[in-house]
């Protein structure tokens, strides 16, 4: 989900 | 995803599309700010780090390779191509935007979710896209009359963030844990500055007369 610091957005 | 994210990066694509359009079409740049298109190529430079470390979907590594690249081709042809650089309005696009990029690479070094270089560049790119289209804007109220795909261009631009405004209301109401404030507050920000040119925008639409905004 986005709570790791993953930036799954544009 | 969503439909409100896919709408907002469609509507994004759109205005580069658009703003693409424009410059190839009319071989002209006039009305186009240089500076706010280098802001958005810093942008794109600096959230995109991840694109050869984090693979995310094959949609999000399409779309991030076509925003640096318009982004960087923009800012050539701007810059460099022989008949479009003279129609460039260098004396009406003079907004001081080193104050924008020192700005808002300050704020992010104090407001980020890590104090790593990739987080400190991602929220310095969040920040950065809020204000880039101040340039943009100015020299709109500076130059007096708006071209119909320049304004098409501003439009979509601002319309995008509105989008994605949605898709993390869409997101918090349905994911358990989603948390993204500070893209989400610089969002609302970003949509706030459009706001005066969306009620102009409306208002020649509604008119059907010239777009104009007040100098």
């Amino acid at each position: 989900n986005a709570n790791n610091g993953i930036k799954d957005e544009l | 995803m969503n439909i409100f994210r896919l709408a907002g990066d469609m509507t994004h694509l759109l205005s580069i599309i658009v703003l693409l359009l424009k410059i190839y079409a009319t071989k002209s740049c006039s009305g186009i700010s240089l500076k706010t298109q280098e802001l958005y190529a810093l942008v794109f430079l600096a959230r995109y780090l991840d694109l050869f470390t984090d693979f995310i979907s094959v949609y999000n590594t399409i779309m991030k390779v076509v925003f640096i690249a318009s982004s960087l081709a923009i800012v050539w042809c701007m810059r460099l191509h022989p008949l479009v650089k003279r129609s460039y309005d260098k004396e009406l696009d003079t907004f001081r935007h080193y104050f924008l990029i020192g700005g808002t690479f300050v704020l992010a070094l104090v407001l980020n979710e890590k104090f790593t270089l990739q987080e400190i560049l991602w929220a310095f790119s969040i920040y950065l896209e809020a204000v880039a289209i101040l340039p943009q804007l100015v020299l709109l109220q500076r130059s007096g009359n708006v071209d119909n795909l320049t304004g098409q261009y501003v439009f979509f631009l601002g319309a995008y963030r509105a989008f994605y405004i949605l898709n993390w209301i869409y997101r918090y109401l349905t994911e358990p844990r989603f948390t993204r404030w500070i893209a989400c507050v610089s969002g609302i920000v970003q949509t706030g500055i459009y706001a005066d040119f969306f009620y102009y925008y409306f208002i020649s639409w509604k008119n059907n007369s010239k777009l104009k905004l007040p100098a």
